[in-house]
């Protein structure tokens, strides 16, 4: 699940 | 409360029509400076953020933050009884259990009023950070969703390659592969017609057809589209409104 990872990681979802 | 009264109900028709299969609830964000919407899809692959400014409204006047928690379906279905070109009032209170929609035709002789159920909606919060990206491509929004939907049909996913002078969208599949390249150029006569390319360096990315063909729904909105690319971070799609934008993010395949 790399890209939902880079997508929590860019938009820093709190 | 709320009163935001939109000149042409057409905007939100098609906003709401640009996004409404990428996310099924949302809460649309009022205060002072306008309407705004963020939220990701499902499977956190894709992230859309919607912004309406207050000065396309008119008049337009929200005291407090209101959320809005609207099932986008419901929404669609309401929207369909107005015309492209009815004036469209929206209203809502402080703590809202509905939103009253208002569709005046322009001769003012007729006026169809509907009242929607809220839901609350408990929805992440999101920051989205300035980036500073490789490449920046604007294109005409009906040639961008052409080339999507033709590679859709060979493949799952394109890869987009930018360089100094030129575009070029890829995909293979079983029955074979395909490319679309765009060299850049300035159509004077129709600039919407342009496409150009600012340039830090060159960038390779691959990314998922399905999403990109949904993307494009919001073609109506704008006739350009600006895709911004950078390596390991989430491609910008965005159709710029006259008083807005509708911006989609989407996650580069990074081999998983």
């Amino acid at each position: 699940y790399k890209t939902q990872h880079l997508m929590i990681v860019f938009f820093d979802v709190l | 409360m709320l009163e935001a009264r939109l000149e042409q109900a057409g905007v939100l028709k098609k906003v709401v029509e640009a996004i409404k299969d990428l996310v099924q609830d949302c809460n649309f964000d009022c205060n002072d400076s306008g309407i705004a919407l963020q939220a990701m899809d499902n499977s956190h692959v894709a992230l859309v953020s919607m912004s309406l400014s207050h000065e396309g409204f008119s008049p337009y006047r929200c005291d407090r933050n209101i959320a809005l928690g609207i099932n986008l379906n419901s929404l669609t279905k309401v929207l369909r009884a107005a015309q492209n070109e009815d004036i469209l009032t929206l209203k809502a209170a402080d703590s809202p259990d509905s939103l009253n929609l208002v569709f005046e035709n322009t001769e003012r002789d007729r006026s169809s009023e509907y009242d929607i159920k809220l839901m609350d909606i408990d929805q992440e919060h999101l920051g989205i950070p300035d980036t500073d990206y490789s490449a920046t491509v604007v294109l005409p929004s009906a040639e961008f969703q052409r080339i999507c939907r033709d590679l859709s049909q060979l493949s799952e996913s394109v890869t987009i390659e930018a360089s100094k002078s030129s575009v070029k969208f890829s995909c293979s599949g079983d029955i074979g592969n395909g490319s679309v390249n765009l060299r850049q150029h300035q159509d004077l006569e129709k600039p919407d017609q342009s496409t150009s390319i600012e340039l830090v360096e060159p960038v390779s990315l691959t990314f998922s057809l399905k999403y990109l063909v949904n993307f494009c729904k919001a073609s109506a909105l704008s006739p350009t589209v600006k895709l911004s690319l950078s390596t390991d971070v989430p491609l910008l799609v965005e159709y710029k409104m006259e008083a807005g934008y509708v911006r989609f993010y989407l996650a580069p395949k990074i081999g998983d």
